[in-house]
């Protein structure tokens, strides 16, 4: 089989006792004991299924562009659609990747932190749900920026990702920097941060996935909240919704007995 | 229910006195092998029929062959299935109509990719490269 309905297979309603068979037989390709029951709000797609659609649909039009010279009019069409849209650089990263997998920002409310960190913004992902033996090829973490209001208009912000490397019951949590990015206030985009380093240390010790902060300063050193920088949370538009994506390369090749 | 129509006319059949003077045609080569001969289908499986289109983001449905009838070759002890994909050629050479041709031979097949949900919300894309089918089959 491949992605596309060949002309000339038959469409025809499944019999029951076929439906059933063909359940089991693509949970058993898919390596899934049952099948998923997403949570879908309103059954629109957020920026995570939006972004893995788009890879999703450069991998099929590069298959298709080999054997039919497709591409280009599948460049043409992305430069229509809306946000997010992979890279360059990620589009390199699917070609080497035989899985990619986008993870949902479980931090539902933002939390007061500390004073000191009153402005800092909390990201957790669940990545204990990764097949064994994958190794963690590349990871980013995703954050889409609108221009923000006239207040800080002409001003350039210092946007920090840290990694929580530590939690304390009665001070505040270590942190690592990953990186520090200086940005025009009226830029408006997805930003992308690797976190591959520490994707991997959350793959192999889960205990140490203690998640992410983001904080952000004016070019005067002046602490604000995430939602003044501009930057979307979980109240935010669905296709700018935070997130992460992993690309994962996996080793042996799997060979399925006939049923 | 045509099966059922048809392997009741075989039945009916059965109980007619044999005409000796016809010699057994294609069509009644393997008249007792009619009702369960090897045939290969063509399907397109919609993700969106199965009702699966929440989970499953892409692609929409596949195309599928599927078999049946007498495709899962009886390899017993004293057949293995290089020598009854012999005997399964010898067949089709004699009668190419009615036996499609046997494959014992691992089967490469197509690359795909499925994007889907888990349970969870998160989104996995997954290539499938080195998918190979080992079995003998009618392929």
């Amino acid at each position: 089989g491949n992605n596309d309905a060949q002309p000339g297979f038959i469409h025809r309603r499944l019999r029951t006792h076929e439906k059933r068979e063909m359940q089991k037989e693509i949970l058993s390709i898919l390596g899934l004991p049952h099948r998923p029951r997403p949570h879908l709000s309103h059954g629109k797609y957020n920026s995570a299924p939006l972004f893995m659609l788009d890879l999703y649909n450069t991998i099929s039009s590069e298959e298709r562009s080999r054997v039919e010279g497709a591409l280009e009019r599948y460049q043409s069409m992305r430069t229509t659609r809306s946000p997010p849209l992979a890279t360059n650089q990620e589009t390199a990263f699917l070609n080497d990747a035989d899985m990619v997998m986008s993870f949902v920002n479980l931090v539902e409310y933002d939390r007061e932190l500390s004073p000191q960190r009153r402005h800092h913004k909390e990201f957790k992902f669940n990545l204990s749900q990764i097949p064994e033996g994958e190794a963690v090829t590349a990871a980013e973490f995703r954050l889409y920026k609108e221009c923000v209001s006239r207040a800080f208009r002409n001003d350039t912000f210092l946007l920090r990702v840290y990694q929580v490397v530590k939690e304390h019951p009665d001070r505040e949590a270590d942190l690592f920097l990953l990186e520090s990015r200086r940005l025009w206030a009226a830029e408006e985009g997805w930003l992308e941060f690797d976190i591959t380093a520490t994707s991997n240390l959350w793959v192999m010790s889960p205990a140490h996935n203690l998640g992410l902060q983001v904080s952000v300063e004016t070019s005067s050193g002046q602490s604000i909240s995430s939602k003044e920088a501009g930057l979307v949370g979980r109240d935010g538009a669905l296709e700018k919704q935070p997130f992460m994506v992993a690309f994962f390369k996996v080793s042996e090749v799997h060979i399925r007995t006939a049923r | 229910s045509a099966g059922g129509k048809r392997r009741q006319q075989n039945r009916n059949r059965s109980t007619q006195p044999q005409d000796g003077s016809r010699g057994p045609g294609p069509a009644d080569y393997n008249s007792s092998d009619q009702k369960t001969a090897c045939r290969r289908h063509e399907l397109y499986v919609s993700f969106r029929e199965l009702g699966w289109q929440d989970w499953i983001i892409a692609p929409e449905g596949y195309a599928a062959n599927y078999c049946d009838g007498e495709c899962s070759f009886p390899l017993n002890a004293h057949m293995n299935a290089t020598n009854h994909a012999i005997v399964q050629t010898l067949v089709h050479l004699m009668n190419p109509e009615n036996v499609p041709k046997p494959c014992c031979a691992p089967t490469k097949l197509h690359a795909i990719s499925v994007l889907y949900f888990d349970d969870n919300s998160n989104v996995i894309l997954k290539k499938y490269k080195n998918m190979v089918v080992r079995a003998c089959g009618c392929h």
